[in-house]
């Protein structure tokens, strides 16, 4: 049990180290707080972002958690591989360099998985492969395909 | 594996007639005003996954999900959704190409499962799901205005999540 | 008691219809659960937005939330008026049009009392008598101040 | 009352020199990249207004608000906050045109309140502020990610936001 969580742990922290880096030119790692007593620790989980001192996950800034966020949940793929994702607005506190940054490593990720992406920024709209246009008629919810990059422009309904 | 279609019958801002979503693999982008139904779509995904927890699909009682505007009845009160799953790599261990899980929920909060269009029940369709790791467990959902809680986890939490996972 | 009460419930929820009316064309207002027994019961908010059904404020969606929320946080103002506001990037899941409302609102609003807001968004930049860029030199914050409209474009730092 | 001005030191993203943002009345804005130190600069504000939960400055405790870039250093490791507020409607009970707060931290997390750089404490900076309507209860601030939870409120925060103001 032990070693099977170490070699979990490891697979984590190498994905994170490689995601993290490629995404933001920065680093983030995981730590064990007490290696001889896993089971009755906890994990840190730490982030550098460039010209900036490591900082817990936890006192970074709201744009800055998103990115660490999206981070350790792909790095879990490594664990169990999920065939698809649903990230509903994950983007709304980036900014448009981050936006940009999110969207890349989402395009290269969706190569392996499927991401269905609920996003009201240009960034995300501009990668997809399909766009879908969502309005109301009366409360009511209707869809419509775009297979073109120009998405629908979200119009006062 | 990958969503290849949503079908939605009087689920939420659904009405009651079917709405159908394609989906392709890779990257795909849902977009619209405010209020339009776009999170609702992600919902009836989960739905029909076997997601039984209300305050995830933003309601207070599983009931409320069925489509609650009047005038929109042409069949009976109750929400369905379908979701079919390309499965030519056999990732879910059923013999098919195409997976498809149906949920159906009447207006006494009874629901059926269907898989491949025969009836079943909840815990087969979580058991195949989990198979091919496309179960609800996965952490592969981000709802709405939560992805910063991820990094807010304590660190017990992050031990546990990779532990659940193993 | 009960009079006090009823009397700045009475305030508030006409501020709300007020509010919420000028700046969605829909209608919103509170409702008491239990007019005999208010202190051991609550209040129930309800909305609706144009050509939608009315609902509880806990059942709209992400952005019709933020709207709701906006219009509850202005009418409280009936009670004690403060004489500034502090909002961080309250409009992140506003779609452009309701941005726009969300902003002609406080700019309204802001003759009578003072709105500091963190924002990425253009509509409020737009109408801000004042823009503070905030730029990291070496993990330090440094910050300028624009007298234009025109922001500080968000450049990769 | 408006916020005339803050001037910040050693406080969180901000380095041990005094870096002063002058605000006017109306609708100001404040933007930057992620990270840049936007959402700090009203922490400043709310710390030197007294507040005290680590959380509501998002740090597990309030040492932690002490900026802690190494190299830095000129003076002490200590964060300080002033808030000038314009007060020429006399609505703070205090008779100047300009009141000044100011709150100092020191490594060992002991607080110094100034009124108009005359030394006070906490409790007397809350109740001045309360009397003009601005003190920290007034459902006046609302954090980053925080905005859809006023609408997610029970029936019970409903009624008792609104006790609490009577
Ligand atoms: N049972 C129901 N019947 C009909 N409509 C419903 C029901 N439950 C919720 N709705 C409505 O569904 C609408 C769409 O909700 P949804 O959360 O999907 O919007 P969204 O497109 O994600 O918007 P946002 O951009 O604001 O997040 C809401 O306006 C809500 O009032
Ligand atoms: N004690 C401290 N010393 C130095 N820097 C700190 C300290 N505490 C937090 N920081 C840093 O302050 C930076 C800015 O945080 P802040 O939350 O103000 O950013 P922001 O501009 O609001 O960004 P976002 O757009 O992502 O919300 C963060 O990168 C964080 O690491
Ligand atoms: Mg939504
Ligand atoms: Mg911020």
């Amino acid at each position: 049990k032990r070693q099977t969580f170490l070699d979990a742990f490891d697979k984590v922290d190498k994905e994170i180290r490689l995601i993290f880096n490629k995404m933001t030119g920065g680093n983030a790692w995981l730590e064990l707080q007490n290696e001889d007593d896993i089971f009755n620790s906890g994990i840190s989980y730490l982030i550098q972002f460039p010209n900036k001192p490591k900082r817990e996950s936890t006192s970074i800034s709201g744009g800055e958690k998103t990115l660490a966020a999206i981070v350790f949940v792909l790095a879990l793929q490594k664990l169990k591989p999920s065939p698809f994702y649903l990230f509903d607005e994950v983007d709304a506190h980036l900014d448009a360099p981050n936006s940009e940054k999110l969207s890349k490593i989402l395009e290269e990720r969706s190569k392996e998985s499927q991401f269905i992406m609920v996003s009201l920024k240009d960034s995300v709209v501009q990668k997809a492969k399909l766009i879908y246009g969502v309005y109301p008629k009366n409360g009511v919810s209707h869809v419509v395909t775009y297979k073109d990059k120009r998405a629908p422009s979200v119009k006062a309904s | 594996v990958h969503v290849k279609k949503v079908e939605i019958f009087g689920f939420k801002s659904f009405g009651f007639k079917n709405t159908t979503v394609n989906f392709e693999p890779g990257l795909v982008s849902i977009s619209g005003p405010n209020g339009s139904g776009k999170s609702n779509i992600l919902d009836a995904i989960i739905f029909a996954m076997g997601e039984n927890k209300p305050k995830v699909m933003r309601v207070d009682k599983l009931r409320s999900l069925i489509h609650d505007i009047e005038g929109n009845r042409r069949g009976p009160r109750m929400a369905r959704s379908s979701v079919h799953f390309d499965n030519s790599d056999r990732k879910i261990p059923v013999d098919s190409d195409t997976v498809e899980i149906t949920r159906e929920m009447d207006e006494n909060g009874e629901n059926t499962y269907y898989l491949n269009k025969k009836p079943t029940n909840r815990s087969h369709i979580l058991d195949l799901l989990d198979m091919a790791n496309a179960g609800l467990g996965q952490l592969n959902a981000v709802q709405q205005g939560t992805v910063t809680r991820i990094s807010e986890f304590t660190s017990e939490e992050k031990r546990k999540t990779i532990e659940d996972l193993i």
